[in-house]
């Protein structure tokens, strides 16, 4: 991908090895090398070891430029999570409950998949498993009033925190999406300003398309952060850099398991080293 | 798009006679790239580009097309001989009940492909599947396969989550015999390939069952870890075919030449969306022309 001229042909080409098979992608990889090769005639850097240590610098300097995320001080927060098919939405939405409530707040879940079998009951177990309400209606009725439902309830009885599940769904099906900003246009009838959080939930094991997914997702309903799941896998998930450096989203937590405790704050250093393992 | 990107670096073929080494770099270079933004694997291209080069050395520029064309019919051909192959179930020639035991990462879609596979078979094979739940541990995976046999009306056994998936698929099979059932579908938990535990589970299940096919269920959009999940699953069990599912997107679907080139294994059925229906017979020609896109 990139002619090296100054360094060795065979670090540059590991270094891209690496970059690629972690799914950084074409476009992201050029422009991280690009700027290694700069930095390291500039800095006279040729051994292998600090060319790394420099690719890890223009690494994490991506991941620092998304201004940083702290949840705003409402109540109780409305949190929407969304998502293409199985990333692990549900799973996570479980996990999250377990979060807050160990931090002492009160957590009700809104069973926003009306469609998918079972998806009500799947949530139905977490809630029960971390000590989350949960609100539910029928399978097949509309989501937006499950959300609606939800938040009022939640606004009426005092809770702290609203986690909102909505159906896995191509980011390609257009009404599919109008759905999701539908739900987001009722929620904020429910309560100004809600949802305060809008997440997309990516698997780690996703290639470029994680890209267009958040672009999608990003278009429709404005996100506020992002899941990266399934990193207990041999996948990398550097996607989420091209989605850092193209769209400023912060990733905000990585799943690594599917148990009840398997969910950790995203820590770019952690992340970084971890590419290179 | 890789014919407008080899349109400008392929456009000195014409008139040169044949392709030679000389002059194909650049194309090779575009090939290798697009691939790669559609998610085939590093290595897979690698290999995959040292064919292409071999095949399009020497070979006449054609009148007809322009060289940008003809290379890209080069790599189009290439693409769709890899990914082809037997794609059939034998299961016709197994005395019944034929498992067929579909195994698959977390999420993937197996679940939602049993159902529909059952479908598919009762419809176009006239068998008789009972759908049997064998992930006791995902919640609600139990009730989900029930709910969606309703839909499709096919059996699905009353799976009991206090037993161990090694001890369903046995009992489950054993029932299928007793009852009439000609083929089973085992829907196992999703897992890591690399959960030593849950791995060596699969293998166990598929000792007891002697299935017809052991079928792969991978998420079309997976990226560079496609051949790591498929040669682990390959190596460990005996792998019969793939079904690449949410074809439905907007994913080049590079992980399907990965797979292939690493497994052998056919891609045998694409999931196209979330509705029982959405299921189709694998065409190289049209997945070849989604990678290159
Ligand atoms: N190994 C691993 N598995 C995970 C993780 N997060 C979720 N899973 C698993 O991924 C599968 C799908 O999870 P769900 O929570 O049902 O995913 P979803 O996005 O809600 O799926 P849909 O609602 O069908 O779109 C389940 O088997 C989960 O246990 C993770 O961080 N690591
Ligand atoms: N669009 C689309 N969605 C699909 C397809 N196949 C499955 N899905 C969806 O993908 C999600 C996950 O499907 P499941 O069948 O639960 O996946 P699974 O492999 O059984 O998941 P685990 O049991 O947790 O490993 C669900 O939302 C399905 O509706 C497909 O071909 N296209
Ligand atoms: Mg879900
Ligand atoms: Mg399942």
């Amino acid at each position: 991908l990139l002619r090296g001229e100054k360094i060795s042909p065979e670090i540059y080409e590991e270094l891209e090895a690496i970059l690629i098979t972690a799914d950084f992608g074409v476009k992201t990889t050029q422009k991280l090398l690009s700027r290694v090769r700069v930095e390291a005639k500039e800095r006279g850097i040729s051994d292998p070891a600090a060319l790394k240590n420099l690719l890890k610098e223009k690494i994490l300097e991506i991941l620092k430029s998304v201004p940083p995320h702290s949840l705003p001080d409402v109540k109780p927060l409305v949190i929407m999570v969304v998502g293409v098919n199985g990333t692990g939405k549900t799973t996570s939405i479980g996990k999250l409950g377990k979060y807050f409530i160990d931090q002492g707040k009160r957590v009700v879940f809104a069973a926003g998949d009306t469609f998918r079998a079972a998806a009500i009951e799947q949530l139905e177990i977490w809630a029960e498993r971390v000590g989350a309400r949960i609100v539910k209606h029928q399978e097949g009725s509309d989501a937006a009033a499950v959300f609606y439902d939800a938040i009022e309830s939640a606004i009426h009885r005092g809770d702290d925190v609203v986690i909102g599940d909505t159906a896995g769904r191509l980011h390609t099906k257009v009404n599919l999406m109008d759905e999701l900003r539908k739900v987001k246009r009722v929620s904020s009838r429910a309560m100004e300003g809600a949802p305060h959080e809008i997440w997309l939930v990516i698997d780690a094991v996703t290639g470029q398309n994680a890209l267009r997914q958040a672009q999608e997702f990003n278009k429709t309903l404005g996100l506020t952060g992002i899941i990266l799941t399934k990193l207990d896998g041999t996948a990398k998930g550097g996607i989420v850099v091209a989605i850092a450096d193209e769209l400023k989203i912060p990733i905000l937590y990585v799943g690594v398991g599917e148990g009840i405790g398997d969910l950790k704050p995203f820590s770019p250093e952690e992340f970084v080293e971890g590419l290179f393992e | 798009q890789l014919s407008d990107r080899l349109n400008s670096v392929v456009k000195y073929l014409k008139g040169q006679g044949k392709i030679k080494e000389s002059n194909i770099e650049e194309a090779l270079r575009e090939v290798r790239i697009s691939l790669l933004e559609a998610d085939v694997n590093y290595e897979v291209v690698k290999q995959f580009v040292e064919d292409v080069k071999k095949k399009a050395l020497g070979q006449e520029v054609i009148g007809s097309l322009t060289p940008a064309q003809q290379f890209i019919k080069i790599v189009y051909d290439e693409l769709v001989e890899i990914m082809g192959g037997e794609t059939s179930l034998p299961m016709i020639s197994v005395s019944p009940p034929a498992v067929i035991m579909l195994v698959g990462l977390q999420g993937s879609g197996k679940t939602t492909t049993a159902a529909k596979l059952g479908i598919y078979l009762k419809k176009k094979h006239k068998r008789t599947p009972l759908l049997v739940p064998l992930d006791v541990r995902r919640p609600a995976a139990i009730e989900q396969l029930k709910v969606l046999g309703n839909q499709a009306r096919l059996s699905v056994y009353d799976t009991d989550p206090s037993m161990n998936p090694v001890e369903i698929a046995e009992k489950s099979k054993e029932y299928a015999l007793m009852r009439g059932y000609d083929t089973v579908i085992f829907d196992t938990a999703g897992r890591l390939h690399i959960d030593e535990e849950l791995m060596k589970e699969l293998e166990e299940i598929e000792k007891v069952s002697d299935p017809a096919e052991v079928l792969l269920v991978a998420d079309a959009m997976t990226g560079q870890d496609a051949v790591n999940i498929a040669r682990e699953f390959d190596q460990r069990l005996n792998l019969t075919g793939v079904i690449l599912t949410k074809v439905d997107g907007d994913t080049r679907g590079g992980a399907a030449l990965s797979i292939k080139a690493v497994t052998g294994k056919p891609i045998k059925f694409i999931g196209t969306g979330e509705k029982l229906e959405d299921i189709d017979l694998f065409h190289p020609d049209r997945i070849a022309s989604r990678i290159l896109d």
